[in-house]
């Protein structure tokens, strides 16, 4: 169950980043750090350590158009369990979203640092 | 293996998680289950206590000595009138039927909300996320609005209104007397763990009991340590109270077969009976509990589907009924007999929750029980539409706008006037009188320390 909530957490924050950057005409990053702004202080340390950890591959992704569902998925904060449906809050990428997740993870594999934390 | 592992994180871990567990506040000096600090379990959920380095003093307990020279329930009221020597609380609150509010429940009887200013872009700003601390660390509840327990202004949308300040408005001496143990994720499963969270402490006054037993949840039984506080039996003062059945979040499911996992009428019989028989071996003798039915859930998908989530309103790209589809994808839907496209199963679904309604109004006619009387209501949510929509509203504003499924403030606080009225109508015996020297009260401890 933890997992569902948490990949309905990763989306509904994925949105919101994709949606401050696009109503503010920013870059991801500008927007990640807009949101940190309006957290309140004592819990911005959090938020700009997952910007740090999260905000690059998010960054990218975002960049090549994809939306909250294929990055929650790609950072693995979303899963397909075995024998499930691919779960999904917005309408699916033209491409298909199993190949828009698929060619997400190819991107986010190379990243080390993202693994480190992943595992962690 | 985690960090509670740490010998030094030990004993801290050990509390919170006793203090999570139980429902208690996480900062209670003296251990009585009443606090000063807010939330985390503090007085957003339970009358503020009013010397918490002192074990018996606390909302809700029968005076000390009359209170003649201090305040031992919280109440405000205490001190010897200089005229005749007699204690201002015997004076204005002995035979007055005082009562306070207890309420066992689930995230509809805690009041759940989460902020749509937290995911509204266009509004969005630093002023968006100032309740953001205060609203995790009251579990995204806000009790302190609710509409059985809320005392506070709300700062979330609509008004506050609640039996309890209803109660406080009847008879001044209620003041504090409040206690919302209410759950996310409350079902019959656990409502009955949660009713022995009932600690019956010395000397209680009468207070209403509200339960909200939540069922159909098809989850397992959670024990939940005693959190309540109320007097013992042998010198308790009658409790009244609710047992409100069927609130929203009734139908949890993390079974793909929703209907065969669905409480059957049968263990809904079960289950509120066991949680009746207890409270009849704990409840002072005189209390009274009032039962409601469910609420037909179709409501959510009839009045929300098509209508855009605040994620959605930017982009126009995100629907309840899409948002619905992807929670029941994670079988994390809170509902997945209602919040579906599935229509026959939505009928489904309010057949049988009017099954288990007849449960509920059958145990209030044929059950009888040795220390409280039982009485059975309809869950007033038809009423509560009409009073808004002759207010000029429409039935999707009284639901939650981000989770799409819980009564939001409007809803809490219409409900309350409906329940009100018709407990003073049917069972006017369960509100207790009107004290006669409220003004007096008044005027002579003004607010009563307030809350």
């Amino acid at each position: 169950l933890y997992k569902g909530h948490t990949c309905v957490g990763c989306v509904l924050v994925v949105s919101v980043i994709e949606q401050l950057a696009q109503w503010h005409n920013s870059t991801v990053k500008a927007a990640m750090e807009r949101l940190c702004d309006y957290i309140p202080e004592k819990l911005q340390g959090f938020c700009y350590m997952l910007a740090e950890l999260y905000g690059p591959h998010i960054a990218e992704l975002i960049d090549r158009e994809m939306n909250a569902d294929v990055v929650c998925h790609s950072l693995r904060l979303c899963k397909q369990e075995p024998g499930q449906l691919l779960c999904h809050l917005y309408s699916p990428p033209k491409v298909g979203l199993s190949v828009a997740i698929r060619k997400a993870k190819r991107i986010t594999k190379t990243s080390k640092d993202l693994k480190s934390f992943l595992g962690f | 293996s985690s960090v509670c592992a740490f010998p030094l994180l030990a004993n801290l871990c050990e509390k919170i998680k006793y203090v999570l567990r139980n429902k208690l506040p996480f900062e209670d000096f003296d251990g009585d289950k009443f606090s000063t600090f807010p939330t985390l379990r503090g007085y957003h959920w339970r009358g503020r206590d009013c010397n918490d380095k002192n074990t018996t003093v606390y909302p809700g307990r029968r005076p000390d000595n009359w209170d003649a020279k201090s305040d031992s329930n919280c109440n405000g009221i205490w001190g010897v009138d200089p005229k005749d020597g007699i204690p201002y609380e015997e004076k204005f609150c002995k035979g007055a039927d005082s009562k306070g509010v207890v309420l066992l429940g689930d995230s509809a009887g805690a009041h759940f909300h989460i902020p749509p200013e937290w995911m509204t872009i266009t509004q969005m700003s630093a002023k968006s996320f100032v309740n953001l601390p205060m609203a995790f660390s009251d579990e995204l509840d806000w009790p302190q609005f609710s509409e059985i327990t809320g005392f506070l202004n709300s700062t979330i949308g609509g008004w506050t209104d609640s039996l309890y300040l209803r109660l406080r408005k009847r008879n001044r001496c209620n003041h504090r007397d409040l206690q919302n143990i209410s759950q996310n994720g409350g079902s019959s499963g656990n409502i009955l763990s949660l009713i022995k969270s009932i600690h019956y402490l010395a000397e209680a006054l009468l207070s209403a009991l509200i339960l909200t037993a939540v069922f159909c949840r098809f989850s397992s039984k959670t024990s939940l340590h005693h959190s309540i506080k109320r007097g013992y039996q042998a010198f308790g003062v009658p409790f009244w109270g609710f047992l409100i059945q069927g609130r929203i979040g009734i139908l949890f499911f993390r079974e793909r077969d929703t209907l065969a996992h669905m409480t059957t009428p049968k263990e809904m019989l079960s289950n509120v009976v066991q949680a009746l028989q207890y409270l009849d071996s704990h409840l002072p003798n005189g209390s009274h509990v009032i039962l409601t039915g469910l609420v037909d859930g179709r409501f959510l998908w009839d009045n929300l589907h098509d209508r855009y989530h605040p994620l959605g309103q930017l982009n126009k790209d995100v629907t309840y009924s899409q948002l619905y589809t992807f929670l029941d994808c994670l079988q994390v839907s809170p509902c997945s007999g209602w919040l579906t496209p599935n229509e026959t199963l939505r009928n489904l679904t309010s057949e049988r929750a009017l099954q288990l309604s007849n449960v509920l109004k059958e145990i209030a006619r044929s059950e009888k029980f040795a220390n409280f009387d039982i009485f059975y209501m309809d869950f007033p949510l038809r009423q509560t539409a009409e009073e808004w929509r002759k207010m000029g509203g429409e039935p999707w504003q009284l639901i939650e706008p981000v989770d799409g499924f819980h009564p939001n403030q409007i809803a809490a606080a219409l409900g309350t006037g409906i329940i009100w009225q018709r407990a003073l109508h049917e069972w006017p015996q369960v509100l207790g009188k009107a004290n006669p020297f409220n003004d007096q009260i008044e005027a002579i401890f003004k607010d009563q320390g307030g809350h």
